[in-house]
């Protein structure tokens, strides 16, 4: 039994646009409990991600805008990928989650290394 | 084969105190690339914890001090107990991280759902 991303990913996903006040997308992480918030431009298309991590970012310097905190090159995952090689792409960019995205390039979800240590259970 | 905490934990720590204000805080955060950071007192024993995502809630509720957003009742971790019972815990309280305390209560590192998803890369 080798797991793929679609068994384990979590199919509910927020997203936000560039022009998202940097309030706004704290009380999204709130709201949900997540981490992670997509970035996505009005086709829906993504284009950067934001993480609680960023918000600490933009609490430490200051800063006005979420353009000023947003990673624009996302690590992606796929959902007929095997855990095993997205946990090791997640090791190895040092994050904590990556947006699902289909073959169009739309988030269909996110993979959090909470869905991935899951997997360490006994049993699992 | 089956892991300890102490084979995956990571022991550089950066702790708080009860206050330290919540800029201060999102500095440790930004400036060793954490998530977690224990609260401690001035013996050193765990008081609480503040996350990246706490630091979310302090902005989008305003926050003006540690207490505001600081998490008490913290869920803990111990080096001899093995991976799955840590796992299990983490999920069960939908947490991402746990401190690593000794026999004296006194944080001696952290276990986080990213060094517990290390484990599922192939040959982990
Ligand atoms: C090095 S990580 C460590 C902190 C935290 N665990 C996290 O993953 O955000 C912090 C940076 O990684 C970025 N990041 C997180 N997930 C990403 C992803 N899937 N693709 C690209 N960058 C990502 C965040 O935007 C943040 O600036
Ligand atoms: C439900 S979690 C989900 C968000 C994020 N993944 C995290 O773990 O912080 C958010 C809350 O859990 C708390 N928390 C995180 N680690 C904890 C721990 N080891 N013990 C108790 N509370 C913890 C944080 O202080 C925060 O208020």
């Amino acid at each position: 039994y080798e797991p793929r991303v679609r068994d384990v990913m979590t199919r509910e996903v927020y997203t936000a646009t560039i022009d998202t006040e940097i309030r706004e997308v704290a009380k999204l992480i709130v709201k949900h409990g997540i981490d992670h918030v997509p970035i996505v431009d009005d086709q829906g298309r993504l284009v950067g991600i934001v993480t609680s991590w960023d918000i600490a970012k933009a609490v430490a310097e200051n800063a006005k805008s979420l353009e000023e905190v947003m990673t624009r090159r996302v690590i992606v995952a796929y959902e007929s990928e095997s855990v095993d090689v997205v946990a090791t792409r997640l090791t190895r960019h040092k994050i904590s989650g990556a947006p699902v995205v289909d073959s169009a390039g739309r988030v269909i979800g996110v993979i959090t290394t909470d869905d991935l240590a899951k997997l360490v259970r006994r049993g699992a």
